[in-house]
């Protein structure tokens, strides 16, 4: 399994 | 001229023990509707949104809204020499380099202050849009907290899956393998002993264990934490900060993405 970032899901902004 | 005055300065002390291990430094960006802090870890895996809403606090007075850049290792170090029952006062200048805390104790017969700098952060924010979540699990926040205690000792991941038979959370590493099945309560008398299931949608995902230990920290706050998943999207672990009379003061959330198949 991999760990994605949570810039995969949301913008910055 | 920022000010705000929490009775029950006890609830301060255990928001920063909420967040202190999982950052380092954030912005608490203070307007006319509360204090705000949104931060990532620094690996970018997990994200605090806390709020403390200005009706919470007994006096509240932003003048114009400020962004108090903390290292909030120091400012938990400070709010640690405040006892469990001080009232504790947070005051700003307006472009001041410096934010002072005071600590009364019930009888006003000790006050303490402490000055603490103020640092220039460049922060990131991240727009999260509000999401229908296909399940909504509601438990005890010291259910929470064992089942990610327990599930740690097996492996460093744990699988949620979230059906319309209740909850099971799986770890599996190289001493075996571990399963907690949770069904929904059918009576419970106390709403805080309840596990309930809000389901659209049966949802599996997998998570790291490291990060949801971490987010148990802010289990003295709230008897209740809620879970909401989507598939393919961060989990959101919220805990809302009530007082003692059970009013709503504000919440902390936090998010965590979530494991792939690579």
């Amino acid at each position: 399994m991999e760990q994605t970032v949570l810039t995969q899901f949301y913008l910055r902004q | 001229m920022f000010e705000a005055r929490l009775v029950e300065g006890s609830l301060l002390k255990k928001v920063m023990e909420s967040i202190k291990d999982l950052l380092n430094e954030a912005s608490w960006d203070c307007s006319g509707n509360g204090m705000c802090l949104q931060a990532m870890d620094s690996s970018h895996v997990a994200l605090v949104s806390l709020m403390l809403k200005s009706d919470g606090f007994e006096n509240y007075r932003c003048d114009r809204s400020i962004s108090l850049g903390i290292n909030l290792a120091s400012m938990s170090k400070i709010l640690k020499c405040a006892s469990n029952d001080d009232i504790i006062t947070i005051r700003a200048e307006d472009d001041a380099d410096a934010i002072t805390f005071m600590f009364e104790s019930p009888k006003q017969d000790r006050v303490s202050d402490y000055e603490m700098k103020l640092m220039n952060l460049d922060t990131e924010h991240l727009g999260i849009p509000d999401t229908e979540y296909a399940c909504v699990i509601k438990m005890p926040s010291g259910e929470f907290s064992r089942i990610c205690r327990d599930l740690s000792v097996l492996g460093d991941s744990v699988i949620i899956c979230c059906t319309k038979d209740g909850v099971r959370f799986s770890a599996k590493g190289d001493l075996g393998n571990g399963n907690i099945k949770l069904a929904q309560s059918a009576n419970v008398d106390k709403e805080e002993e309840a596990v309930v299931v809000d389901m659209r949608e049966a949802v599996t995902l997998t998570f790291s264990l490291r990060y949801l230990n971490f987010f148990t920290k802010a289990a003295p706050l709230s008897s209740q934490v809620s879970l909401s998943m989507s598939e393919d999207v961060p989990l959101m672990v919220e805990y809302k900060i009530n007082d003692k009379e059970g009013d709503s003061k504000g919440y902390v959330r936090y998010y965590l993405a979530p494991k792939i198949e690579d």
